[in-house]
């Protein structure tokens, strides 16, 4: 089973 | 021309750590008819729940662009290479971020 595609939540410049 | 053709792609995810957490990065590699003497083709996939950070290595279709790309040589280079520069490299500056929760 290929892992979940996940993203790092954008951090406040 | 108008000629078609079949091409082959690869999709999945490629591991990145970021700011001490891992993330699945999703990826489709499009392997054209003259690979492996040509790059792959590379895209970031995002999930409805992403958005492309647009950046040096991504342009806002996903189009991934890389020296690694650019400099193919076979059979020196090869998939498992690539995706060896896409973890270094998105590391550095992930591709997609998550989109903020709308509450």
């Amino acid at each position: 089973k290929s892992p979940t595609p996940s993203a790092p939540v954008p951090v406040a410049e | 021309d108008g000629s078609t053709k079949d091409l082959m792609s690869l999709t999945g995810t490629v591991p990145v750590s970021y700011r001490g957490n891992t993330y699945n990065i999703p990826v489709c590699l499009w392997l054209l008819d003259v690979y492996p003497y040509n790059p792959p083709i590379c895209f970031v996939k995002p999930t409805s729940a992403m958005m492309i950070k647009t950046g040096k290595h991504v342009d806002a279709n996903g189009k991934i662009y890389l020296p690694y790309l650019h400099e193919w040589k076979h059979p020196q280079s090869d998939l498992y290479g690539l995706i060896q520069v896409m973890v270094v490299v998105f590391g550095e500056e992930p591709p997609v971020f998550s989109r903020p929760q709308v509450q």
